[in-house]
Protein backbone atom coordinates (compact mmCIF):
# COMPACT_ATOMS: atom_id res chain seq x y z
CA UNK A 1 0.00 0.00 0.00
CA UNK A 2 1.43 3.48 -1.03
CA UNK A 3 1.00 6.40 1.08
CA UNK A 4 -1.71 9.14 0.17
CA UNK A 5 0.73 11.68 -1.84
CA UNK A 6 2.82 13.08 -4.78
CA UNK A 7 5.51 10.13 -6.37
CA UNK A 8 7.78 12.14 -9.06
CA UNK A 9 8.97 10.21 -11.93
CA UNK A 10 11.91 11.28 -12.40
CA UNK A 11 14.41 8.73 -12.70
CA UNK A 12 14.76 5.65 -15.04
CA UNK A 13 13.86 7.32 -18.13
CA UNK A 14 14.07 5.96 -21.44
CA UNK A 15 13.73 7.50 -24.97
CA UNK A 16 13.97 6.65 -28.63
CA UNK A 17 13.15 7.88 -32.01
CA UNK A 18 9.99 7.36 -32.98
CA UNK A 19 10.96 6.03 -36.68
CA UNK A 20 13.68 3.81 -35.24
CA UNK A 21 11.35 2.41 -32.75
CA UNK A 22 9.44 -0.73 -34.69
CA UNK A 23 6.76 -1.48 -32.12
CA UNK A 24 3.42 0.44 -31.14
CA UNK A 25 2.65 1.89 -27.78
CA UNK A 26 -0.07 -1.13 -27.01
CA UNK A 27 3.32 -3.68 -27.55
CA UNK A 28 6.04 -1.28 -25.88
CA UNK A 29 3.69 -1.38 -22.92
CA UNK A 30 2.94 -4.91 -22.30
CA UNK A 31 4.91 -7.16 -24.09
CA UNK A 32 7.69 -5.83 -25.71
CA UNK A 33 8.73 -3.35 -23.26
CA UNK A 34 12.80 -2.06 -23.47
CA UNK A 35 14.29 -3.30 -20.94
CA UNK A 36 18.15 -1.29 -21.16
CA UNK A 37 19.19 1.89 -22.70
CA UNK A 38 20.53 -0.55 -26.15
CA UNK A 39 20.02 0.99 -29.38
CA UNK A 40 17.79 3.23 -30.61
CA UNK A 41 17.18 3.48 -26.99
CA UNK A 42 18.82 5.75 -24.33
CA UNK A 43 18.57 7.50 -21.05
CA UNK A 44 16.35 10.21 -21.50
CA UNK A 45 16.19 13.86 -19.83
CA UNK A 46 12.82 13.78 -18.16
CA UNK A 47 12.11 16.58 -16.98
CA UNK A 48 14.01 17.90 -20.09
CA UNK A 49 13.77 17.99 -23.72
CA UNK A 50 14.72 15.69 -27.33
CA UNK A 51 17.77 17.83 -27.99
CA UNK A 52 18.73 17.55 -23.92
CA UNK A 53 18.53 13.63 -23.98
CA UNK A 54 20.86 13.60 -27.32
CA UNK A 55 23.12 15.68 -25.88
CA UNK A 56 23.16 13.65 -22.81
CA UNK A 57 23.85 11.11 -24.70
CA UNK A 58 26.80 12.68 -26.92
CA UNK A 59 24.74 12.32 -30.22
CA UNK A 60 24.82 16.08 -30.89
CA UNK A 61 27.43 18.46 -29.68
CA UNK A 62 26.02 20.88 -26.92
CA UNK A 63 24.77 23.69 -29.00
CA UNK A 64 25.77 26.28 -26.39
CA UNK A 65 29.22 25.95 -26.50
CA UNK A 66 30.66 27.97 -29.95
CA UNK A 67 29.02 27.55 -33.08
CA UNK A 68 27.84 23.59 -32.08
CA UNK A 69 24.63 24.49 -32.61
CA UNK A 70 25.45 25.25 -36.35
CA UNK A 71 26.03 21.25 -36.29
CA UNK A 72 22.45 19.96 -35.23
CA UNK A 73 19.98 19.55 -37.76
CA UNK A 74 17.02 21.93 -37.76
CA UNK A 75 13.95 20.29 -37.90
CA UNK A 76 12.69 22.34 -40.86
CA UNK A 77 15.64 20.28 -42.27
CA UNK A 78 15.27 17.11 -41.19
CA UNK A 79 11.29 17.00 -40.60
CA UNK A 80 9.09 16.98 -37.24
CA UNK A 81 9.51 13.23 -37.42
CA UNK A 82 13.41 13.35 -35.93
CA UNK A 83 12.77 14.41 -32.62
CA UNK A 84 9.28 12.96 -32.67
CA UNK A 85 10.28 10.91 -29.32
CA UNK A 86 8.95 7.80 -27.50
CA UNK A 87 9.78 8.50 -23.49
CA UNK A 88 9.64 5.05 -21.33
CA UNK A 89 9.68 4.47 -17.91
CA UNK A 90 8.27 1.85 -15.14
CA UNK A 91 6.85 2.54 -11.62
CA UNK A 92 5.33 0.40 -8.98
CA UNK A 93 2.20 1.43 -7.33
CA UNK A 94 0.26 -0.97 -5.06
CA UNK A 95 -3.06 0.51 -3.97
CA UNK A 96 -5.14 -0.14 -0.72
CA UNK A 97 -8.95 -0.11 -0.92
CA UNK A 98 -10.61 2.95 -1.82
CA UNK A 99 -6.96 4.63 -3.14
CA UNK A 100 -6.87 6.14 -6.64
CA UNK A 101 -3.95 7.75 -8.47
CA UNK A 102 -4.16 9.98 -10.95
CA UNK A 103 -1.00 9.99 -13.72
CA UNK A 104 0.11 14.09 -13.90
CA UNK A 105 2.31 16.09 -16.96
CA UNK A 106 2.85 19.76 -15.67
CA UNK A 107 3.75 20.36 -19.20
CA UNK A 108 4.24 18.98 -22.39
CA UNK A 109 5.72 20.40 -25.71
CA UNK A 110 3.86 20.03 -27.73
CA UNK A 111 1.41 17.10 -27.88
CA UNK A 112 1.65 13.41 -26.59
CA UNK A 113 0.41 9.99 -26.58
CA UNK A 114 0.29 8.34 -23.67
CA UNK A 115 0.26 4.42 -23.01
CA UNK A 116 0.20 2.50 -19.32
CA UNK A 117 -0.01 -0.93 -19.55
CA UNK A 118 -1.75 -1.13 -23.17
CA UNK A 119 -4.09 1.65 -22.24
CA UNK A 120 -3.49 4.45 -24.77
CA UNK A 121 -4.64 8.39 -23.71
CA UNK A 122 -3.79 11.48 -26.28
CA UNK A 123 -2.54 14.66 -24.46
CA UNK A 124 -4.06 17.31 -26.35
CA UNK A 125 -1.86 20.35 -27.88
CA UNK A 126 -0.39 23.39 -25.98
CA UNK A 127 3.42 23.81 -23.94
CA UNK A 128 1.75 25.57 -21.10
CA UNK A 129 -1.32 23.10 -19.63
CA UNK A 130 -1.36 20.38 -17.10
CA UNK A 131 -2.51 16.67 -17.78
CA UNK A 132 -3.89 14.82 -15.61
CA UNK A 133 -5.48 11.02 -16.27
CA UNK A 134 -7.10 9.15 -13.87
CA UNK A 135 -5.12 5.14 -13.78
CA UNK A 136 -6.94 3.48 -10.89
CA UNK A 137 -8.06 1.24 -13.29
CA UNK A 138 -5.59 0.36 -15.64
CA UNK A 139 -2.79 0.16 -12.89
CA UNK A 140 -1.07 -3.22 -12.18
CA UNK A 141 -2.12 -4.16 -8.53
CA UNK A 142 1.17 -6.24 -8.52
CA UNK A 143 4.14 -5.55 -10.17
CA UNK A 144 5.72 -2.73 -12.59
CA UNK A 145 3.76 -0.35 -14.89
CA UNK A 146 5.12 0.30 -18.16
CA UNK A 147 4.77 3.91 -19.13
CA UNK A 148 5.70 5.16 -22.40
CA UNK A 149 4.61 8.48 -24.10
CA UNK A 150 5.16 9.68 -27.62
CA UNK A 151 6.08 12.77 -27.98
CA UNK A 152 5.53 15.18 -30.98
CA UNK A 153 7.26 18.44 -31.60
CA UNK A 154 5.14 22.08 -32.17
CA UNK A 155 2.46 21.83 -35.45
CA UNK A 156 4.78 24.87 -37.02
CA UNK A 157 8.16 24.60 -36.12
CA UNK A 158 9.03 26.94 -38.42
CA UNK A 159 12.29 27.57 -40.88
CA UNK A 160 15.31 29.70 -39.45
CA UNK A 161 15.72 32.11 -42.77
CA UNK A 162 19.40 32.73 -43.76
CA UNK A 163 20.10 36.06 -42.18
CA UNK A 164 18.18 34.82 -38.66
CA UNK A 165 16.15 37.30 -37.39
CA UNK A 166 13.62 37.68 -34.41
CA UNK A 167 11.46 34.55 -34.31
CA UNK A 168 12.24 32.60 -37.93
CA UNK A 169 9.36 33.19 -39.91
CA UNK A 170 7.35 33.66 -37.09
CA UNK A 171 5.50 30.41 -38.28
CA UNK A 172 6.06 29.16 -34.04
CA UNK A 173 3.34 31.90 -33.28
CA UNK A 174 0.73 29.58 -34.50
CA UNK A 175 1.38 27.09 -31.71
CA UNK A 176 0.51 28.05 -28.00
CA UNK A 177 4.34 27.82 -27.59
CA UNK A 178 7.45 29.73 -26.23
CA UNK A 179 8.50 31.84 -29.41
CA UNK A 180 12.34 32.19 -28.49
CA UNK A 181 12.96 28.30 -29.97
CA UNK A 182 13.14 30.18 -33.29
CA UNK A 183 16.02 31.89 -32.84
CA UNK A 184 16.05 35.65 -31.41
CA UNK A 185 18.56 38.37 -31.03
CA UNK A 186 19.83 36.78 -28.22
CA UNK A 187 19.60 33.49 -28.78
CA UNK A 188 20.51 30.75 -31.54
CA UNK A 189 17.90 28.78 -32.95
CA UNK A 190 16.62 25.97 -30.98
CA UNK A 191 16.97 22.84 -33.33
CA UNK A 192 14.32 21.04 -31.98
CA UNK A 193 12.42 23.40 -30.78
CA UNK A 194 12.29 22.43 -26.75
CA UNK A 195 10.17 19.27 -27.76
CA UNK A 196 9.62 17.19 -25.21
CA UNK A 197 8.19 16.44 -21.55
CA UNK A 198 10.02 19.36 -20.07
CA UNK A 199 8.26 19.54 -17.37
CA UNK A 200 7.82 17.24 -13.89
CA UNK A 201 6.15 13.98 -14.04
CA UNK A 202 3.82 12.74 -11.32
CA UNK A 203 2.11 10.41 -9.80
CA UNK A 204 -0.73 11.08 -6.65
CA UNK A 205 -2.71 8.87 -4.78
CA UNK A 206 -5.72 9.98 -3.25
CA UNK A 207 -8.06 8.64 -1.27
CA UNK A 208 -11.96 9.06 -2.30
CA UNK A 209 -11.73 12.62 -2.35
CA UNK A 210 -9.07 14.63 -3.96
CA UNK A 211 -8.07 18.13 -3.49
CA UNK A 212 -7.52 20.18 -6.70
CA UNK A 213 -5.98 23.93 -7.24
CA UNK A 214 -6.51 25.59 -3.91
CA UNK A 215 -6.75 29.12 -4.11
CA UNK A 216 -5.52 31.54 -1.44
CA UNK A 217 -5.77 34.94 -0.87
CA UNK A 218 -6.09 37.46 1.58
CA UNK A 219 -8.05 41.25 2.54
CA UNK A 220 -6.27 44.12 4.18
CA UNK A 221 -7.43 46.74 6.88
CA UNK A 222 -7.32 49.33 9.38
CA UNK A 223 -3.37 49.34 7.91
CA UNK A 224 -3.07 46.26 8.16
CA UNK A 225 -3.93 45.19 11.35
CA UNK A 226 -6.64 43.23 10.53
CA UNK A 227 -6.27 40.85 7.71
CA UNK A 228 -8.22 37.84 6.64
CA UNK A 229 -7.39 35.09 4.55
CA UNK A 230 -9.80 33.49 1.99
CA UNK A 231 -9.17 30.16 0.77
CA UNK A 232 -11.26 27.95 -2.17
CA UNK A 233 -10.72 24.69 -3.33
CA UNK A 234 -12.00 22.09 -5.28
CA UNK A 235 -12.82 18.69 -4.85
CA UNK A 236 -13.62 15.80 -6.26
CA UNK A 237 -15.64 12.74 -5.29
CA UNK A 238 -14.14 9.41 -7.26
CA UNK A 239 -16.08 7.07 -5.15
CA UNK A 240 -19.43 6.12 -5.60
CA UNK A 241 -20.62 6.90 -2.55
CA UNK A 242 -21.85 10.23 -0.61
CA UNK A 243 -18.31 11.40 0.82
CA UNK A 244 -19.13 13.01 3.96
CA UNK A 245 -15.79 15.11 4.70
CA UNK A 246 -14.01 16.82 7.14
CA UNK A 247 -12.45 19.47 5.57
CA UNK A 248 -8.94 21.33 7.60
CA UNK A 249 -7.47 24.44 6.86
CA UNK A 250 -4.33 25.42 9.31
CA UNK A 251 -1.96 28.08 9.18
CA UNK A 252 1.40 27.94 10.49
CA UNK A 253 4.60 29.80 11.05
CA UNK A 254 8.17 28.21 11.90
CA UNK A 255 9.25 30.87 14.69
CA UNK A 256 12.42 28.92 14.64
CA UNK A 257 13.77 25.93 13.57
CA UNK A 258 11.31 22.69 14.50
CA UNK A 259 9.36 25.33 16.68
CA UNK A 260 6.22 26.40 14.51
CA UNK A 261 3.49 28.50 15.55
CA UNK A 262 -0.11 27.42 14.85
CA UNK B 1 -7.97 30.84 15.15
CA UNK B 2 -5.67 30.31 12.19
CA UNK B 3 -7.29 26.47 12.45
CA UNK B 4 -10.97 25.54 10.69
CA UNK B 5 -12.43 22.67 10.07
CA UNK B 6 -15.92 22.20 8.34
CA UNK B 7 -17.89 19.31 6.95
CA UNK B 8 -19.02 19.18 3.75
CA UNK B 9 -20.79 16.39 1.93
CA UNK B 10 -20.14 15.05 -1.79
CA UNK B 11 -21.89 13.41 -4.50
CA UNK B 12 -20.84 10.15 -5.94
CA UNK B 13 -18.08 11.47 -8.58
CA UNK B 14 -19.34 15.37 -8.28
CA UNK B 15 -16.75 18.15 -8.55
CA UNK B 16 -17.41 20.67 -5.85
CA UNK B 17 -15.76 23.60 -4.95
CA UNK B 18 -15.41 24.69 -1.59
CA UNK B 19 -15.37 28.48 0.09
CA UNK B 20 -13.66 28.10 3.65
CA UNK B 21 -15.01 30.81 6.52
CA UNK B 22 -12.43 33.71 6.50
CA UNK B 23 -9.47 33.29 8.69
CA UNK B 24 -8.51 36.24 10.94
CA UNK B 25 -5.09 37.19 11.08
CA UNK B 26 -3.97 40.33 13.70
CA UNK B 27 -0.76 42.02 12.36
CA UNK B 28 0.42 39.11 10.24
CA UNK B 29 4.09 39.39 9.13
CA UNK B 30 3.90 40.76 5.53
CA UNK B 31 6.06 39.77 2.81
CA UNK B 32 8.27 42.40 1.70
CA UNK B 33 10.43 42.55 -1.78
CA UNK B 34 13.94 42.07 -1.24
CA UNK B 35 15.39 45.37 -0.03
CA UNK B 36 12.13 46.33 1.93
CA UNK B 37 11.78 43.77 4.76
CA UNK B 38 11.68 40.38 5.46
CA UNK B 39 10.33 37.75 2.58
CA UNK B 40 8.07 36.19 5.83
CA UNK B 41 5.91 33.53 4.64
CA UNK B 42 3.14 30.64 6.70
CA UNK B 43 2.47 27.39 5.59
CA UNK B 44 -1.30 26.75 4.94
CA UNK B 45 -2.03 23.23 5.31
CA UNK B 46 -5.65 21.72 3.77
CA UNK B 47 -6.75 18.00 4.26
CA UNK B 48 -9.42 16.41 3.67
CA UNK B 49 -10.30 13.38 5.81
CA UNK B 50 -13.31 11.37 4.84
CA UNK B 51 -15.54 9.33 7.34
CA UNK B 52 -14.79 5.47 7.07
CA UNK B 53 -11.43 6.11 5.27
CA UNK B 54 -9.40 8.12 6.71
CA UNK B 55 -7.16 11.39 5.40
CA UNK B 56 -7.93 11.10 1.92
CA UNK B 57 -5.94 14.31 0.41
CA UNK B 58 -3.51 16.65 1.60
CA UNK B 59 -1.92 20.12 0.32
CA UNK B 60 0.10 23.20 1.34
CA UNK B 61 1.74 26.28 0.64
CA UNK B 62 3.69 28.63 1.53
CA UNK B 63 1.82 32.14 1.72
CA UNK B 64 2.80 35.26 1.87
CA UNK B 65 0.66 38.21 3.20
CA UNK B 66 1.09 41.27 0.79
CA UNK B 67 -0.77 43.55 -1.05
CA UNK B 68 0.70 44.76 -4.46
CA UNK B 69 -1.09 47.93 -6.37
CA UNK B 70 0.01 49.11 -9.80
CA UNK B 71 -0.67 51.49 -12.28
CA UNK B 72 0.60 53.40 -15.14
CA UNK B 73 1.75 57.16 -14.45
CA UNK B 74 -0.04 59.52 -16.89
CA UNK B 75 3.30 62.08 -16.30
CA UNK B 76 5.95 59.56 -17.37
CA UNK B 77 3.63 56.42 -18.58
CA UNK B 78 5.43 54.41 -17.40
CA UNK B 79 4.18 51.47 -14.28
CA UNK B 80 4.66 52.45 -10.71
CA UNK B 81 3.71 49.86 -8.11
CA UNK B 82 3.24 50.13 -4.22
CA UNK B 83 3.86 46.89 -1.65
CA UNK B 84 1.91 47.00 1.21
CA UNK B 85 1.11 50.54 0.65
CA UNK B 86 4.47 51.60 0.16
CA UNK B 87 5.81 52.97 -3.29
CA UNK B 88 8.90 50.72 -4.72
CA UNK B 89 11.28 51.63 -7.03
CA UNK B 90 11.67 48.63 -9.47
CA UNK B 91 15.19 47.43 -10.07
CA UNK B 92 14.43 44.58 -12.40
CA UNK B 93 15.80 41.93 -14.67
CA UNK B 94 15.04 40.32 -18.11
CA UNK B 95 14.24 36.78 -17.62
CA UNK B 96 13.65 33.78 -20.22
CA UNK B 97 14.35 30.62 -18.56
CA UNK B 98 17.68 29.27 -16.98
CA UNK B 99 18.48 26.57 -19.88
CA UNK B 100 17.85 26.36 -23.45
CA UNK B 101 17.15 22.70 -23.16
CA UNK B 102 14.92 23.34 -20.38
CA UNK B 103 16.87 21.30 -17.46
CA UNK B 104 14.90 23.41 -14.96
CA UNK B 105 16.86 21.98 -11.89
CA UNK B 106 15.75 23.46 -8.45
CA UNK B 107 19.34 23.78 -7.34
CA UNK B 108 19.82 26.09 -10.84
CA UNK B 109 16.69 27.99 -10.11
CA UNK B 110 17.67 28.37 -6.27
CA UNK B 111 21.08 29.81 -8.16
CA UNK B 112 20.42 32.13 -10.67
CA UNK B 113 17.49 33.68 -8.38
CA UNK B 114 19.35 34.23 -5.39
CA UNK B 115 22.12 36.24 -7.74
CA UNK B 116 19.33 38.18 -8.98
CA UNK B 117 18.74 39.11 -5.01
CA UNK B 118 22.27 39.64 -4.35
CA UNK B 119 22.60 41.95 -7.20
CA UNK B 120 19.75 43.87 -5.13
CA UNK B 121 17.11 43.41 -8.13
CA UNK B 122 13.47 43.01 -6.49
CA UNK B 123 11.61 42.11 -9.88
CA UNK B 124 11.88 39.50 -12.96
CA UNK B 125 10.03 39.93 -15.99
CA UNK B 126 9.77 36.58 -17.41
CA UNK B 127 9.42 37.52 -21.26
CA UNK B 128 6.48 37.11 -23.35
CA UNK B 129 8.50 34.97 -25.84
CA UNK B 130 9.67 32.40 -23.30
CA UNK B 131 8.06 30.53 -20.37
CA UNK B 132 5.12 30.77 -18.34
CA UNK B 133 7.78 29.63 -15.62
CA UNK B 134 7.39 26.70 -13.16
CA UNK B 135 6.77 26.56 -9.73
CA UNK B 136 10.01 25.92 -8.54
CA UNK B 137 11.34 29.29 -9.85
CA UNK B 138 8.37 31.23 -8.10
CA UNK B 139 9.34 29.18 -4.99
CA UNK B 140 12.91 30.83 -5.14
CA UNK B 141 11.39 34.50 -5.99
CA UNK B 142 8.83 33.88 -3.25
CA UNK B 143 12.27 32.96 -0.82
CA UNK B 144 14.30 35.40 -1.83
CA UNK B 145 11.73 38.24 -2.59
CA UNK B 146 11.89 38.75 -6.00
CA UNK B 147 8.65 40.17 -7.67
CA UNK B 148 7.55 38.49 -10.63
CA UNK B 149 6.64 40.26 -13.89
CA UNK B 150 4.49 37.09 -16.03
CA UNK B 151 4.03 37.84 -19.43
CA UNK B 152 1.77 35.30 -21.63
CA UNK B 153 2.72 33.64 -24.82
CA UNK B 154 2.70 36.75 -27.31
CA UNK B 155 5.67 39.05 -28.89
CA UNK B 156 5.67 41.71 -31.16
CA UNK B 157 7.56 40.09 -33.55
CA UNK B 158 5.87 36.68 -33.97
CA UNK B 159 2.34 38.35 -33.51
CA UNK B 160 2.07 41.31 -35.36
CA UNK B 161 4.97 43.21 -35.83
CA UNK B 162 8.83 41.70 -37.22
CA UNK B 163 9.87 41.81 -40.71
CA UNK B 164 8.28 40.85 -42.55
CA UNK B 165 5.52 41.72 -40.77
CA UNK B 166 3.74 38.57 -38.87
CA UNK B 167 0.43 37.70 -38.15
CA UNK B 168 -1.48 40.15 -35.32
CA UNK B 169 -3.83 37.53 -34.83
CA UNK B 170 -1.66 35.61 -32.55
CA UNK B 171 -1.89 31.48 -32.57
CA UNK B 172 -4.20 29.52 -34.80
CA UNK B 173 -6.54 28.29 -31.78
CA UNK B 174 -7.60 31.25 -29.00
CA UNK B 175 -9.47 28.65 -27.29
CA UNK B 176 -6.24 26.81 -26.69
CA UNK B 177 -4.48 29.90 -25.58
CA UNK B 178 -6.73 30.72 -22.87
CA UNK B 179 -6.90 27.48 -22.02
CA UNK B 180 -3.02 27.48 -21.25
CA UNK B 181 -3.66 30.85 -19.29
CA UNK B 182 -6.06 29.95 -17.33
CA UNK B 183 -4.17 26.20 -16.59
CA UNK B 184 -1.13 28.54 -15.98
CA UNK B 185 -2.72 31.28 -13.02
CA UNK B 186 -3.93 27.98 -11.53
CA UNK B 187 -0.81 27.01 -11.04
CA UNK B 188 0.77 29.88 -9.76
CA UNK B 189 -1.24 32.11 -8.52
CA UNK B 190 -1.02 31.41 -4.88
CA UNK B 191 3.16 32.62 -5.25
CA UNK B 192 3.54 35.84 -3.16
CA UNK B 193 5.70 36.60 -5.82
CA UNK B 194 3.16 36.85 -8.60
CA UNK B 195 3.10 40.67 -9.13
CA UNK B 196 1.67 40.94 -13.02
CA UNK B 197 0.09 39.50 -15.30
CA UNK B 198 1.09 40.76 -19.04
CA UNK B 199 -0.83 39.80 -21.96
CA UNK B 200 2.84 40.01 -24.12
CA UNK B 201 5.77 41.64 -24.82
CA UNK B 202 5.99 44.55 -27.06
CA UNK B 203 2.47 43.90 -28.28
CA UNK B 204 -0.90 43.78 -27.42
CA UNK B 205 -3.04 40.34 -27.47
CA UNK B 206 -5.28 39.43 -30.08
CA UNK B 207 -8.73 41.51 -28.84
CA UNK B 208 -10.46 38.41 -27.96
CA UNK B 209 -7.81 36.78 -26.07
CA UNK B 210 -6.81 40.25 -24.27
CA UNK B 211 -10.99 40.58 -23.51
CA UNK B 212 -10.64 37.14 -22.18
CA UNK B 213 -7.59 37.83 -20.11
CA UNK B 214 -8.58 40.80 -18.79
CA UNK B 215 -11.74 39.41 -17.79
CA UNK B 216 -10.62 36.44 -16.18
CA UNK B 217 -7.98 38.32 -14.39
CA UNK B 218 -10.12 41.16 -12.55
CA UNK B 219 -10.20 41.14 -8.98
CA UNK B 220 -13.41 39.57 -7.78
CA UNK B 221 -16.01 42.18 -6.79
CA UNK B 222 -15.37 40.87 -3.23
CA UNK B 223 -12.08 42.32 -3.09
CA UNK B 224 -12.17 44.97 -5.86
CA UNK B 225 -11.70 48.40 -3.23
CA UNK B 226 -14.73 50.05 -1.87
CA UNK B 227 -15.55 53.25 -0.95
CA UNK B 228 -14.26 52.29 2.43
CA UNK B 229 -10.58 53.20 2.35
CA UNK B 230 -9.88 50.84 4.79
CA UNK B 231 -10.84 48.25 2.47
CA UNK B 232 -8.41 46.76 0.74
CA UNK B 233 -7.42 45.14 -2.78
CA UNK B 234 -5.75 42.47 -3.51
CA UNK B 235 -4.14 40.86 -6.56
Amino acid sequence: MVEIGKIVLDTGWLAARSTEVEVNGVELTTTRPPTQPESPWMEAVVPGTVLGTLVKNKLVPDPFYGLENESIIDIADSGREHYTFWFFTTFDCKLSNNQHVDLNFRAINYSAEVYLNGHKEVLPKGMFRRHSIDITDILHPDGQNLLAVLVYPPDHPGRIPPQGGQGGDHEIGKDVAAQYVEGWDWMTPIRDRNTGIWDEVSITVTGPVKIVDPHLASTFFDGYKRVYLHSTIELVNKSAWVAECSLNIQVSTELEENTFLI
Amino acid sequence: EHLETQHVSISPGANIHYTFPQLYFYKPNLWWPNGMGKQHLYNVEITVDVQGYGESDTWSHHFGFRKIESHIDSATGGRLFKVNGQPIFIRGGNWILSDGLLRLSKERYKTDIRFHADMNFNMMRCWGGGLAERPEFYHYCDLYGLLVWQEFWITGDCDGRGDPVSNPNGPLDHDLFLLCARDTIKLLRNHPSLALWVGGNEQVPPPDINAALKNDLQLHPYFVKSNDSDTSAIT
